[in-house]
């Protein structure tokens, strides 16, 4: 048996609109520590990596692991029917093909419950070793969702840039081109509102626009983003989630032809 | 601009 309760439905909308659109069908595997997900794209270019703890819910119950296969798309339409300030509970049975969606508004005098079937995903999972970055750049998840925006008229790509003087973000297209540069914030006052740059070595990479947008999707889900990069390697956008866990993106760069 | 780069150029898939 397995069964999972969020006093706030409104959690589990927004990690499925942190992707959605990066994925069509994911499995979540659900054990004693909690959910987990991963998935890659279809182009393999970027990889989504979410957690939501146990104890981050309000009753959690995995009696046996279950790996639970989803179409996002169906998962979505069913969270739509959730108010955001309904619990929402999932329920399977241990080997069941199907999973049990409940809602509750808060003063329970509504309750729904939409059953949807799950699917056998023969997907690939990735071994993610544990790296030690060269930058970590800490900022507003909105400051970050703006840049990418602005900077995404300009040009396909952009090439993050961290040295000691700060970090720049910058790209150029038919238009022209365009450069932001950020500093670390010289007095923290309120932590969520700060960005803090920690760097061994100077890293400059290159990566896709669209991708660093649809990673922008998770914005609501945390004031703050942390970018990791080192030389060669895919960089790491993670989002925490307060109380129960993260999300995190991997994104390969662009490399020399 | 470079070319993109797949994750299996990093990750091995387990």
């Amino acid at each position: 048996m397995f069964e999972a309760r969020l006093l706030k439905s409104s959690i589990l909308k927004k990690v499925l609109e942190a992707i959605k659109d990066l994925l069509t069908q994911a499995t979540f595997d659900c054990d004693d520590n909690g959910i987990q997900l991963q998935a890659m794209d279809n182009s393999h270019v970027a990889l989504v990596s979410l957690l939501l703890r146990a104890d981050g819910f309000d009753k959690y119950r995995c009696d046996r692991n279950v790996t639970m296969g989803m179409n996002l798309g169906s998962m979505t339409k069913i969270l739509k029917c959730a108010g955001d300030k309904d619990t929402v509970t999932m329920k399977a049975q241990d080997n069941a093909d199907t999973v049990t969606f409940v809602f509750e508004s808060p003063n329970q005098e509504k309750v729904s419950d939409y059953e949807m079937k799950l699917m056998n995903l023969d997907l690939e999972h990735l071994g993610i070793p544990e790296t030690e970055y060269s930058c970590t750049i800490r900022m507003p998840s909105a400051e970050f969702a703006r840049m990418c925006r602005d900077l995404s008229q300009f040009g396909e790509s952009i090439v993050i840039s961290c040295t000691k003087e700060g970090v720049k973000f910058s790209t150029s297209g038919d238009i022209g081109s365009a450069n932001i540069k950020l500093a670390q914030t010289a007095s923290i006052d309120k932590e969520d509102e700060a960005v803090i740059i920690e760097m061994d070595e100077p890293v400059t990479l290159t990566f896709a626009c669209q991708y660093l947008n649809y990673f922008t999707k998770a914005t609501s889900l945390s004031p703050q983003v942390q970018l990791s990069m080192s030389a060669d390697v895919p960089l790491v956008v993670e989002y925490r989630i307060p109380d129960i866990g993260h999300i995190r993106y991997y994104l390969a760069p662009k490399i020399e032809e | 601009k470079g070319k993109q780069a797949t994750l299996m150029n990093f990750f091995k898939k387990k």
